[in-house]
């Protein structure tokens, strides 16, 4: 019964951390008590909840799913929705699922836990600690504490392959969970006769469309005793494989090591793959990307300190050069992204770092080139092959900010490795 | 110094704009690629006579050293020698405590010794398929060997000697990804 109640109070975080930023309709409602009893009611035109849509908490996001074996186009929400429990919520999920599907404007829906709630459990007594603590993923909640405390065994990364995401291991204890995608945008193309009719191009970055096409994904896994690896296939020319090492000395950081191409452009639409890393940190519309490897840069989006800014462009004028660093943080954890080469990112959702890592362009921008980009080895698109480094630090712990600066020049000046055959013995070597 | 003022002057010619952002014709890329690994071949001679001269106590000790390409998991020697060495470099001012080490290889059984003659515990792990069908790559590895190398010095080496275990019989490449099997 205490577990139950335990697992009651805290189910706000329990949900949230089992099921990463993808969480269900239930937490949305529980997060607001006055609303569990009241079914989400959507309005047709804006896919809102009229009467407290200014406390929804949500956003609408367009984020189309595209199936890619038969590339009919997935109404996600039903996915998220179909194997949730009534019981929490008492919101009317086959009510909704029919809304929803009329509405079939709400796409998905992203929460992001506005408040922590404190939770004012009395201290567990010793033996229900020990009760409770024998289930690998519990978490441990300290009444005085507004945090709550993953308790891990090592502080390696892992993750989840069922609801594919990332537990990045905190600094200072417990971990953060972090969801990936990949997705592409489509290239504009334009007779480059005025600014707003350019063609995305080498110098250009320009999609035509205002939210990405994200792929959906298959993940295995392969467990092991030096590492353990997340594949994920998107599409027959992007995969990812997100490597946690297991040794005690490699912690608090993931490797992701993605693989892009060859990109097809027999639908003669120019793409541009991105890669896009999700978290609920609340980061403002505020992130920072390094210059040439130098200072950290502020960036706000839609906005310039030097004038006020009206956006034409609100993807492509938002992205910045990031040499080897781009990253977010609250007021207690800056999560970052380390790349292994000059990539383009943003900040373009709360919590979300994006990366652009390849794109292969049908068009010439007019800037000088005079040829699209479109680089090819053997008739076929480019491959490529790259590497990111996620890392989380703890803004008030020295160490964990110098460990982060050391990450970053290991990240790029990484270990050089030669070979020689030999037939030597092992005693004489 | 002539293979190493050569990349020098090759990575000035990359200090333009052009070779920083892509923003040159396919055909300059190309090029740029062709002195850019032409000249880092060269100065690997240099660290090949180095490793050379620190591991002979005076003697002659001669083995021909090689890069791989690690990016695309492909290594000439890792994948046809029974027996080979890994020298790693550590570029860094300061202590690496632990560096993951994948080698691409066959599905066989290896040992890796450590320098100070143990054995170090390693994983074979399968290659994404995604990697294995990359059109430009020509290679027979089909898994990486994974281990860590511990504590390498600032600006220093650490040579690992790796080896097929006597009696593994080479294994018919097989479609089941073999730590499934094992566990």
């Amino acid at each position: 019964k205490r577990k139950m109640d335990f697992y009651e109070s805290v189910n706000d975080y329990w949900k949230n951390v089992r099921e990463q930023s993808f969480v269900n309709i239930e937490t949305i409602d529980a997060m607001d008590k006055k609303d569990v009893e009241r079914p989400v009611k959507l309005n047709q035109d804006t896919g809102f909840d009229d009467e407290d849509e200014k406390e929804a908490k949500f956003e609408n996001t367009e984020k189309v799913f595209v199936n890619t074996d038969n590339d009919k186009y997935l109404d996600p929400t039903l996915d998220i929705l179909k194997d949730n429990k009534e019981d929490e919520a008492n919101v009317n999920i086959a009510e909704l699922q029919k809304l929803i599907k009329e509405s079939r404007i709400v796409k998905q829906m992203k929460h992001k836990p506005a408040v922590k709630p404190v939770v004012n459990l009395p201290p567990l007594s010793e033996d229900e600690m020990r009760m409770l603590s024998d289930d690998p993923m519990i978490v441990q909640v300290y009444p005085e504490a507004e945090e709550v405390v993953m308790r891990d065994q090592a502080s390696n990364a892992s993750f989840n392959v069922e609801n594919p995401a990332i537990y990045i291991p905190h600094p200072s204890g417990g971990f953060m969970s972090v969801s990936f995608d990949m997705a592409f945008y489509r290239a504009a193309i334009g007779d480059n006769r005025a600014p707003s009719r350019r063609s995305s191009g080498a110098y250009i970055f320009r999609p035509n469309v205002t939210k990405p096409f994200i792929y959906d994904k298959k993940c295995t896994s392969i467990s092991g005793s030096i590492v353990n690896e997340l594949r994920c296939v998107f599409t027959e020319y992007v995969s990812l494989s997100v490597r946690s090492y297991v040794h005690p000395l490699l912690v608090n950081w993931v490797e992701i090591d993605w693989v892009i191409g060859s990109i097809p452009i027999e639908d003669n639409i120019g793409k541009e793959i991105v890669a896009m890393y999700n978290s609920n940190m609340i980061n403002n519309g505020e992130f920072y990307t390094d210059s040439n490897g130098r200072q950290m840069l502020k960036r706000k989006l839609n906005y310039r300190p030097q004038w006020n800014l009206t956006l034409d462009e609100p993807i492509a004028g938002n992205y910045y050069p990031v040499t080897n660093k781009i990253s977010i943080e609250d007021d207690k954890y800056r999560f970052s992204v380390l790349t292994d080469r000059s990539e383009g990112g943003a900040s373009l959702t709360e919590g979300q770092i994006e990366l652009m890592l390849h794109r292969r362009l049908l068009e010439d921008d007019a800037f000088g080139v005079n040829e699209a980009l479109n680089e090819t080895a053997n008739d076929q698109g480019l491959n490529v092959r790259g590497n990111h480094w996620l890392v989380l630090s703890d803004l008030k712990n020295k160490d964990s900010l110098i460990y982060e600066r050391k990450k970053l020049l290991e990240h790029h000046l990484r270990p050089q490795m030669i070979f020689a055959d030999t037939q030597i013995s092992k005693e004489d070597y | 110094m002539d293979a190493i003022d050569e990349l020098k002057s090759t990575m000035g010619v990359m200090q333009h704009h052009d070779a920083v952002t892509g923003t040159e014709k396919a055909h300059v890329a190309h090029d740029y690629e062709r002195m850019l690994s032409a000249a880092v071949a060269g100065a690997v001679e240099v660290t090949a006579e180095a490793v050379n001269k620190l591991m002979s106590n005076n003697g002659t000790v001669d083995f021909k050293w090689h890069r791989c390409m690690l990016n695309e998991s492909s290594c000439h020697v890792s994948e046809h020698s029974q027996r080979f060495m890994v020298s790693i470099y550590n570029p860094l001012a300061w202590k690496l405590d632990a560096i993951p080490v994948r080698i691409p290889v066959t599905e066989q059984k290896y040992r890796v010794t450590a320098p100070n003659g143990d054995y170090i515990e390693t994983q074979l792990v399968p290659i994404p398929k995604e990697v294995i069908e990359i059109p430009t790559r020509k290679s027979t590895a089909t898994h990486e060997l994974v281990f860590v190398a511990i504590k390498v010095k600032p600006l220093g080496y650490k040579n690992f000697f790796v080896e097929v275990e006597p009696n593994t019989v080479k294994r018919e490449k097989r479609s089941v990804n073999r730590e499934t099997k094992d566990d």
